[in-house]
């Protein structure tokens, strides 16, 4: 059975790339086939583990606008099961591309197409907006999953996203929907991320992963070694919590 | 004389809103005629100040396309020398409008020009994004303040915006300049946040604020206050770095 996730929230800094890479290197690690597509013009997914594969010979951009087939944009990584889908600054002028042309926002959906049968998990990183970047990955997958820093502003997001989702399955993807809210950069000392955290399972109740990922160092220090926290600090708080984090994801599905 | 800063920065969450709207209240303590301009559809920097007024009755989208004057999209705050320019998600929908017909980006210049007079300063609270909300704000002011948050990922991002300072530059306001870098959730403790600043400060030599942000956790409890940290917690950490950013930007005005 393969599942493909979203990894989206329109706030800034939340910890989608850092949830994207190292939820992907746990699939890989239980040996689940695992792409992970990067669909942010940072191109932080593709450099945050740049210590996993040689050369980049085209990606998102050149996948999207059909310059090349999937199989010559996708690059396999040192880390067994885990392909990547790079990206890079281009594809911020196909976002401009795809606003001006009414697109349908199913560039990647059709893209990947021939290549899902070889993936048991697909997971895509997000920038942060609601734009055509991002719509295009919700048409291309059934879960969106939401890393939600315990702060006020990402906490306000919530209902943005919420209806961008409910509006998705209402024109373009019937099957979208949440799969689960997973607390990052949390610490339970402060007053702040408890409230947070009591507020999110109330209005998202049955939908909190139990597992939360802790403020760490190691975690931020991880792609200035181009890996994912599991492979550079394995014994560390950060990458245990994801490491949990993944099995749990998995026990849901 | 008259000075107006783009807050601006493509990576998330790295403290812009919080920047923007500190300054601001900074500039207003000084006494300054201050106006904080809202463009991101978040809309953070208008929840963040609630407390210092009543109601929104229009906004940044409204001025941008033409259906109020400016002066009724301006609201006063209860902050002496504070007036706001709100912003909300309706935003969203000009950012696609915008792509779709070409715009010049000067729909901003065009709203502020007949209030520029009536104000010392002007301080514009990017989105997460180089599109065409942030190039408004690029043709709007003179001077772009990036917040940095010592970290890989937002290190790695400068590069790319500071192309596309260059690139306004040439096309669409050949008087835009980098003011300076601010260092936000700045831990001295770390190795990371040492090296960012040595990397920074080598490349940007001269342009990076002696001063620099604190991780604090007043600044982050604030926005659910719905005022600055220097009217929350004013004896914090928090709000005296950001008092003495205040005054180390009109220093080296
Ligand atoms: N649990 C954590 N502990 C410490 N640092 C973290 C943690 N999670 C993420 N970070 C760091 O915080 C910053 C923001 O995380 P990340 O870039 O993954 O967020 P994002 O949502 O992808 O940002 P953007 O909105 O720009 O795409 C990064 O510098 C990252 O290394
Ligand atoms: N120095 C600080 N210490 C502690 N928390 C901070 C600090 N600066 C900002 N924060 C918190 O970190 C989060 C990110 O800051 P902020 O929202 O200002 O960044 P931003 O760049 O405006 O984000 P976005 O890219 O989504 O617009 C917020 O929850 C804010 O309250
Ligand atoms: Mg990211
Ligand atoms: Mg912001």
């Amino acid at each position: 059975m393969s599942k493909n996730y979203a990894i989206a929230m329109q706030k800034g800094g939340v910890g989608k790339t850092t949830s994207a890479i190292n939820l992907a290197a746990g699939f890989a690690f239980a040996d689940y086939r695992t792409l992970l597509v990067d669909l942010d013009p940072q191109g932080n997914t593709t450099s945050g583990i740049t210590a996993l594969f040689e050369e980049v010979s085209g990606g998102a951009y050149e996948l999207l606008t059909g310059a090349i087939p999937v199989e010559e944009a996708i690059i396999e990584t040192s880390l067994n099961s885990l392909s990547l889908l790079p990206s890079g600054p281009d594809l911020n002028s196909l976002r401009a591309d795809m606003a001006r042309s009414n697109s349908d926002f199913t560039e990647l959906k059709q893209g990947l197409e021939e290549i899902r049968a070889e993936y048991d998990r697909i997971i895509i990183d997000c920038p942060p907006s609601l734009g055509p970047l991002t719509l295009n990955a919700f048409a291309a997958v059934n879960e969106v999953l939401i890393p939600l820093q315990a702060e006020y502003y990402a906490l306000e997001g919530l209902s943005q996203l919420y209806s961008t989702i409910e509006r998705v399955q209402e024109r373009l993807n019937p099957r979208l929907k949440l799969f689960a809210i997973l607390l990052t950069m949390y610490d339970r000392r402060t007053n702040l991320a408890r409230d947070v955290r009591e507020e999110v399972e109330k209005f998202f109740s049955g939908q909190v992963l139990k597992t939360s990922i802790p403020r760490n160092v190691k975690i931020s220090e991880a792609p200035g070694y181009g890996k994912p926290v599991i492979l550079h600090a394995p014994l560390s708080r950060g990458s245990k919590s994801y490491l949990r984090a993944t099995e749990e994801v998995i026990y849901r599905e």
